[in-house]
């Protein structure tokens, strides 16, 4: 799992896969999803995919790749190796979503939440897959929200496949447990080689768990807050322990969109008839087109 | 020029999260 | 605050023969609206400048290592200082209407510094465009002269027509919202049009009256 391309570019999202398995395309298959670093305030979120012929399903319960929560950093690594090396008819694919990513989809103007963000990136590793020619027919997923409705949207944009979404089916399904695997140890190793791009000299990597409750975390975060631009890019901005210290750390920066926020909270929307009442400026000298236009005025004082 | 207000007047490690480009 | 982000020609900056000789910022009378504004008088007066700022919601600056609150940006652009000093010369012709030395006709106690476009040279070479001139021994004497300064300033729009066009700036009439700027001249867009905003541009810095007059010659 080579992830320089990540390394090299990680404010921006990344697709890693392996090499897709001939038997792959000629047999019908399953495919496992699994996700890492949901939780954590710091460091990228890893969606991972892992899908072999359904005749090789029980090659992975051998494997015991199941209860891959329970297993240590170096522990997955020797799974994820174990893995790799089954290139006959095993193949994965990971989408390493940045903290930046996840920062500004979660905090743009339209409303794009982490749900949202997760399920798109799901069905666009599945399409992947369709479109690298695996004979997709089961797709197992694991959850953390609403089974029911999740498997209703992934059924609706995928009615040729039979989709099982359920909470903990990487302890069901050995081929999620893979994916976990995957997901694991992408994250793991995207957040030891992290670059930060900006320059900030010896940065303390002291965080503690990277977990927003964790006071060494929550410390960490302020040290590393700077009053104008924030946090390194390190730092998932719309996790709300990190907008609760920007807020009292920070300098104000106030947005174009602002008084938009402001006025829709107020009492209510105005009258149309105040758009054509004459103003009580208008006597006042306007100045010429040509000023107005491009924002243009004159100086009284400094 | 920014896009944004910021209130503040005084340093700012500008060349640390800035790079220029053309 | 003690900084601003200006754009002016380079000159400005060079260095005065004398010292306080260099450029100077200072409030005089914006000969439209009466009321101060801000100017900028290049080394030895040579040249006036005015200065406009734009101004939008939500700006700051960065310059260099720092952080500039105001996110405003000056323009200083020349300007004829015989507009200035053309208010003065129309209100002395109201208040006495006679010949007077034009040392005694730019004088106003709230901007003190308006005595400064008195070594304007330039506008002081063209008085006559707006003046009658007597001359007793070697001194000059001078009375506002409508007909002769309305002349002046039908140049001065002409002048203006030829820049809008070659500016290719949109002078149609047609209504629309105040940031919308068009990229490209309506196709039926006339003379009068032209002729109307470089009017209501000079009105800019003439008296009210003087800029009704304008409009009917």
């Amino acid at each position: 799992m080579e992830l320089e391309k990540f390394e090299r570019n990680n404010w921006g999202s990344c697709r890693l896969s392996s090499l897709v398995p001939p038997l792959c395309r000629n047999q019908h298959c399953c495919l496992g999803i699994d996700e890492a670093g949901r939780g954590p305030v710091l460091g990228p979120m890893v969606y991972g995919i892992c899908f072999c012929p359904l005749s090789n399903k029980q090659d992975l319960e051998e494997l015991k790749v199941a209860d891959s929560k329970t297993l240590s950093e170096a522990e997955r690594e020797r799974l994820f190796e174990k893995l790799d090396s089954l290139k006959e008819y095993l193949g994965w694919a990971l989408q390493i979503l940045s903290p930046n990513v996840i920062s500004t989809s979660m905090q743009q103007r339209v409303k794009y939440n982490l749900n949202a963000l997760s399920h798109d990136t799901a069905i666009a590793l599945i399409q992947y897959a369709l479109d690298s020619g695996v004979q997709l027919r089961e797709v197992f997923v694991d959850t953390v929200g609403p089974a029911e409705k999740y498997q209703e949207k992934l059924k609706q944009r995928f009615p040729e496949l039979e989709i099982t979404v359920k909470p903990k089916a990487d302890s069901l399904f050995p081929i999620v447990s893979a994916a976990s695997i995957c997901a694991k140890v992408a994250r793991d190793r995207a957040v030891k080689s992290w670059k930060f791009l900006e320059d900030l000299g010896d940065v303390n990597l002291d965080y503690g768990s990277g977990y927003p409750n964790d006071p060494k975390t929550k410390e960490w975060l302020a040290r590393n807050l700077d009053p104008v631009f924030g946090y390194p890019q390190f730092v998932r901005f719309s996790w709300s322990t990190a907008q609760t210290i920007v807020d009292s750390r920070a300098v104000p920066v106030r947005w174009d969109d602002c008084d938009g926020d402001e006025k829709s909270s107020s009492k209510g929307s105005q009258s149309m008839l105040s758009f054509f009442a004459r103003k009580k400026d208008d006597t006042k000298h306007q100045p010429h087109r040509f000023f107005q236009e491009r924002k243009l005025e004159t100086v009284k004082d400094l | 020029l920014l896009p944004c207000e910021i209130q503040y007047d005084g340093h700012a490690a500008v060349d640390k999260y800035f790079t220029p480009t053309i | 605050p003690d900084q601003w982000v200006l754009i002016a020609r380079d000159s400005l900056l060079d260095l005065p023969k004398k010292p306080g000789d260099g450029a100077l910022f200072t409030r005089l009378r914006n000969p439209s609206t009466g009321e101060g504004a801000l100017f900028l008088f290049s080394s030895c007066a040579q040249q006036l400048f005015e200065i406009k700022v734009f101004k939008e919601d939500y700006h700051s600056w960065f310059v260099g290592q720092t952080v500039q609150h105001d996110g405003r940006l000056f323009f200083a652009t020349p300007m004829d200082a015989l507009f200035l000093i053309l208010y003065y010369l129309i209100k002395a012709e109201k208040e006495q209407g006679k010949f007077q030395p034009v040392d005694q006709v730019v004088v106003d106690e709230a901007f003190p510094s308006s005595c400064i476009l008195l070594q304007c040279t330039r506008a002081m070479q063209s008085l006559h465009h707006v003046t009658e001139e007597k001359e007793i021994g070697s001194k000059k004497f001078y009375k506002y002269n409508k007909e002769k300064t309305l002349k002046w300033l039908k140049k001065k729009v002409v002048q203006t027509v030829k820049a809008l066009k070659s500016n290719n700036i949109c002078v149609g009439g047609s209504v629309h919202s105040a940031t919308f700027i068009r990229s490209k001249q309506m196709l039926d867009v006339t003379e009068e049009d032209y002729t109307r905003y470089a009017h209501g541009l000079i009105s800019e810095y003439v008296p009210e009256e003087l800029s009704a007059d304008l409009l009917k010659y």
